[in-house]
């Protein structure tokens, strides 16, 4: 539920903030 | 003698010797040198100049380079250590080492709160928050209504805003992250322990005489 979660952990969920992307090439 | 300072050692063209920044960095000499390979793959991915541009970035990040995301940006300005508008290899190195497993506590939170003070006023605001939620919820697509994400602000800002005043410091953010530890999942990449592992042609390309552990 989003509502149960902090506004942190929720826009730590960004794809933006995944840097395990950058090693796939 | 197993030692790659025993012979004169060549440096990488136009980068700074893999050696210092391995003696500055948790990487050894030989996961700089694994770091060079993915570098050049990224750098040459749009112009193949040596150098991350912000749409090389976003290109590695979604495999879209059309693909604009507020928190991408943010993290490209952040690893644009000089702020030449482009990412060279040192700030690379220097960057990705806050997200290594080994590196110090302190430096990922610091890293997380410079990542969300958009505005860099030494603070995180709460129009900054919002802004990221609203950021988040376009991208996943999650609807919520207005009234909800102001509730969540509050909530985030009654535990995280200590003073209330309705911003957060580091001081806050460092006692907000020590109790939701969580937050800073983001800021540790396990695969930085197998880089060598994941680029094993640095071998071929390494400019130390011999590779050390």
């Amino acid at each position: 539920q989003p509502t149960a979660m902090n506004a942190f952990e929720l826009i730590s969920m960004s794809k933006g903030l995944n840097l395990e992307n950058l090693f796939d090439v | 003698m197993g030692c790659f300072n025993s012979k004169a050692r060549k440096q990488f063209p136009g980068q700074e010797d893999p050696v210092i920044l391995a003696s500055q960095t948790a990487f050894t000499v030989s996961e700089v040198e694994a770091l060079f390979e993915l570098f050049k793959s990224i750098s040459s991915s749009v112009v193949d100049d040596g150098l991350i541009s912000k749409e090389e970035f976003q290109l590695a990040i979604f495999k879209n380079r059309k693909k604009e995301n507020i928190f991408a940006n943010r993290i490209f300005d952040l690893f644009d250590v000089k702020k030449k508008g482009v990412i060279d290899f040192d700030d690379f190195v220097r960057s990705l080492n806050v997200f290594h497993p080994n590196a110090a506590l302190e430096d990922k939170i610091d890293f997380s709160f410079r990542l969300y003070d958009l505005d860099s006023t030494g603070f995180i605001e709460r129009q900054e928050v919002k802004q990221m939620l609203i950021a988040l919820l376009c991208e996943s697509e999650m609807k919520l209504a207005d009234e909800v994400v102001e509730t969540i602000i509050d909530k985030t800002f009654v535990d995280a805003d200590q003073n209330q005043d309705g911003k957060i410091d580091i001081d806050e953010w460092r006692k907000f992250v020590s109790e939701n530890p969580s937050l800073l999942k983001i800021m540790t990449l396990p695969y930085l322990r197998d880089i060598t592992t994941s680029f094993p042609s640095f071998v071929f390309n390494s400019n130390v005489d011999e590779i050390v552990a």
